[in-house]
């Protein structure tokens, strides 16, 4: 699960 | 990952697989705006620098890799292939894209997630996102009419936000504290601008008439 940190979209 | 967010991946993939068949098919970029292709070169090469440092899963990473090698092998066609370049309709496509860029970075060194180098560039790339296909838009609506190929290809590149945008009301809605608000905003002035031109792509395909755009 990613924080808001991450960017997991394209 | 949920359906629409794959979806719109896919059609995302399918925009520029279509725009890569046209230029190696044809050997012709005619109709192609070489400006919106640099913005979106320059999208994902702003957004992907976390390529190396953040693994998120290998989809993640091979469609990153996809989208930054296709990007920069169209501009390369674009402008040096000695048959394709010829094609490039260099008259038409005049949009000064520099202001688009100059403005998205001035906006992202404001309106951020935070004030890091990665954030303002991904920021940056968002907003560039959404107004990168105006060189294109323009210079259809210059060209006036439409070849099959072009048509298909901003059509799917319009439906790959949109489907987009039903995956941030689905995370929304399925995720605690989700908020992709830079996003979801600028996810929405993207699909806007496509607007006329899906009314135009949806009324030519009811006719089965050809393409036409209002000059």
């Amino acid at each position: 699960h990613y924080d808001d940190d991450y960017h997991d979209e394209l | 990952m949920n359906i629409f967010r794959f979806l719109g991946d896919m059609t995302h993939l399918i925009s520029i697989l279509i725009l890569l068949l046209k230029i190696y098919a044809t050997k012709s970029c005619s109709g192609i705006s070489l400006k919106t292709q640099e913005l979106y070169a320059l999208v994902f090469l702003a957004r992907y620098l976390d390529l190396f440092t953040d693994f998120i899963s290998v989809y993640n990473s091979v469609m990153k890799v996809v989208f930054i090698a296709s990007s920069l092998a169209i501009v390369w066609c674009m402008r040096r292939h000695r048959v394709v370049r010829r094609s490039y309709d260099k008259e038409l496509d005049t949009f000064r894209h520099y202001f688009l860029v100059a403005a998205c970075l001035a906006l992202a060194l404001l309106v951020q997630e935070k004030f890091t180098f990665l954030e303002v560039l991904w920021a940056f790339s968002i907003y560039l996102e959404a107004v990168a296909i105006l060189p294109q838009l323009v210079l259809l609506q210059r060209s006036g009419n439409v070849d099959n190929l072009t048509g298909q290809y901003v059509f799917f590149l319009g439906a790959y936000r949109a489907f987009y945008i039903l995956n941030w009301i689905y995370r929304y809605f399925t995720e605690t504290h989700f908020s992709r608000w830079i996003s979801c905003v600028s996810g929405l002035v993207q699909t806007a601008l496509y607007a006329d031109f899906f009314y135009y792509y949806f009324i030519s395909w009811k006719n089965n008439s050809k393409l036409q755009l209002p000059a």
